[in-house]
């Protein structure tokens, strides 16, 4: 999987830049 | 806790509303109702896709078994999967085997394959997230109104099949990293609703080439 931390950034960017997720007020 | 007993409260008010109005029976209404003391927030998760080189991307994983829409997924899921696939069965391979053998008749027994022929395949990386909910309830409308000789899928309505889904799919939160999100396009990838869900999204859209393809006796599927 190479660096962990790496694939968590990746992860949260993910998230973070998805039009489909929305964080609940 | 909270953001889910309300949202599960609001769920069954929904279905409490359906139901008084005769859009659903004590049984269905009875088997649809989401019991707060056993229903779990789902939360995300990733899985690396290895099977491009030299590249990680990453594919998102919601759970989805003891969410809040779970029971209504299911039902929705057995009702119309069988009919969407029966539809389908035209434009789609089952399998590799199926692929080949497919293939095989288009070469041989129909001797259709052309000296021009360019061979694709399309990905859709965004398959379970693809349209908004509006879109996706009118998509599955217009899909059912189309195929649906007397306007009803056993004992569901169209207009039935449309409120639930709307229920559905308005109400499929998780949480990931200490907050909780909702999903403002498509469903949880984890259920087999949300297959069906984009597979009629894709059979409509299909259409458009598909004409085109079929004029030029051209191999689809």
């Amino acid at each position: 999987l190479g660096n962990r931390q790496e694939f968590e950034t990746k992860a949260y960017d993910y998230v973070s830049k998805s039009d489909a997720y929305k964080v609940l007020p | 806790q909270t953001e889910l007993n309300q949202m599960v409260e609001f769920m069954n008010l929904l279905l409490e509303s359906l139901k008084n109005h005769e859009f659903l029976n004590v049984d269905l209404y009875n088997g649809l109702l989401v019991d707060a003391s056993k229903a779990k927030l789902p939360c995300l998760y990733f899985l690396p896709d290895v099977s491009e080189e030299n590249e990680i991307s990453l594919v998102p994983y919601i759970t989805s078994k003891h969410s809040a829409t779970w029971r209504i997924s299911k039902y929705l899921n057995e009702l119309l999967r069988p009919f969407v696939d029966k539809n389908r069965s035209t434009t789609t391979f089952r399998d590799e085997p199926d692929f080949m053998y497919q293939l095989y008749d288009h070469i041989f027994t129909k001797h259709e394959l052309q000296p021009t022929t360019l061979f694709c395949a399309i990905k859709i990386t965004n398959y379970y997230t693809l349209d908004t909910y509006k879109n996706i309830i009118d998509i599955v409308g217009y899909f059912l109104e189309d195929n649906l000789a007397p306007n009803k899928l056993e004992q569901a309505t169209i207009q039935n099949i449309k409120n639930l889904l709307h229920i559905f799919l308005y109400n499929n939160v998780f949480y990931y990293k200490d907050q909780i999100y909702t999903l403002t396009k498509g469903s949880p990838n984890t259920m087999p609703l949300s297959d069906t869900l984009s597979n009629i999204y894709v059979f409509v859209w299909q259409k458009q080439i598909l004409k085109q393809l079929q004029l030029n006796n051209e191999f689809f599927g």
